[in-house]
């Protein structure tokens, strides 16, 4: 489902370089419950990005389905990411101004979806994170595990077929956190290709297969 | 030093009553250890915005050395703020366009200190957080982590008597997080009074007291 081949990205400050990844070579078959681990700083969020096509290499290549997604124009990425990835991003990222379930119904908006369909969907999706007495409130309103949560919501929204979470439980105790890991699960056990950043151990024990990151190369690969 | 009297806070949207925190009473001696555990959306944060003097109660009194703080003015209530408490948000709410090294001497500036003593004091404070390769960095160019840490270094710039930080750890491996467990353990022996908001365990654990809050209630005050 998804290839990465000699992958580098470096970031340039003026002067200096800053290489964030280096020389990495990874293959996600479709179904696949994947934990990327590794230190503060070592690349995690970066390679999310450029397997979410929310950025692109500096070097190599990376084929999503067979497609390289690095040749695509712009809109040909955000048309493909909208349809295949659910993407929870570690800051969140949610409209300010937007209730909860304006914030999460957004991505159904721009697929296309009308306004009912979408408005149940996103109860639905609220309901199940624990957030059906919240779907009024502006995201500035909440609490940072509530905003999480949303954003775990939205991720799911379009049904995508990647699931990418970039540490979705950092702001949650461990029961909410618990319950996000069963919904994971659950999701996989449907068939999701699931891909999480995480440092919570409850969470990586759960996926199958467990990538170590460290100053930007993967230094370990292995079933868990 | 500082004592919570009866203290409640209520939201009000619209029509719509959000009580968060109700009937809180609590007192916190000069160098305790707190840890403030709790389901998400039980009210820690909005505790914690309380104990900082960043918002007032809707109810109730908050006394910090004798004073009660909900009857400052605003002025007042800032300086004593600036000179006292060091927060640590679980948002981080760092300065977008400034640099790591800006970000940090920011309070010291505020406080009037000179610039040679507040970069001198800004660049110490981001070595011991693990980020003296960042210091050029603007804010956004800072992985989940280091923006973490960057919002530790700066609570502490102004040397505070009380150090309020809330979800410390939420986006640091484990090794980085024990370094800031570490920290916080030095600074409460050398007198400092530290509240930590957390849902980890290891940091949880060297706290001398732990309260728990569920539904914006105290249910449990006790020595660990
Ligand atoms: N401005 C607001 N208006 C209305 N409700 C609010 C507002 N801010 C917070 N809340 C609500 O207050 C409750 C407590 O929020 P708070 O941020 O204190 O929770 P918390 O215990 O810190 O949770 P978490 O562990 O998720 O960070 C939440 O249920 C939240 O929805
Ligand atoms: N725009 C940028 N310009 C320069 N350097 C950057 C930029 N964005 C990120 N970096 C650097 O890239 C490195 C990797 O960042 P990344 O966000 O991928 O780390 P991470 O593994 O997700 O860390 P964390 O666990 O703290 O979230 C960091 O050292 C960071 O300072
Ligand atoms: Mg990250
Ligand atoms: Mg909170």
């Amino acid at each position: 489902l998804l290839k990465l081949e000699n992958v580098y990205k470096t970031y340039h400050m003026g002067k200096v370089s800053v290489p964030v990844l280096k020389n990495i070579n990874l293959e996600i078959k479709k179904g696949e419950y994947v934990s990327i681990m590794g230190p503060s700083g070592s690349g995690k969020s970066t390679m999310m990005n450029l397997i979410g096509a929310l950025d692109r290499p500096s070097k190599g290549r990376i084929l999503l389905n067979g497609t390289d997604i690095s040749k695509l124009s712009d809109d040909r990425l955000a048309t493909l990411r909208q349809k295949m990835v659910g993407f929870v991003f570690q800051q969140f990222n949610l409209i300010p101004r937007l209730t909860t379930l304006e914030n999460v119904e957004l991505p159904m908006w721009f697929a296309g979806l009308p306004k009912r369909a979408r408005a149940k969907r996103a109860r639905d999706l609220l309901i199940q994170v624990g957030l059906g007495d919240r779907l009024t409130h502006k995201s500035t309103e909440l609490s940072g595990g509530q905003m999480q949560r949303v954003a775990i919501a939205r991720a799911l929204a379009n049904k995508p077929e990647i699931i990418l979470a970039d540490e979705p439980t950092g702001n949650l105790d461990s029961k909410s956190g618990a319950e996000i890991a069963r919904m994971l699960d659950r999701l996989n056990d449907e068939g999701k290709t699931i891909i999480i950043v995480t440092h919570d151990p409850t969470l990586a024990k759960i996926a199958r297969r467990i990538i170590s990151l460290k100053d930007g190369e993967i230094v370990d690969d292995r079933i868990s």
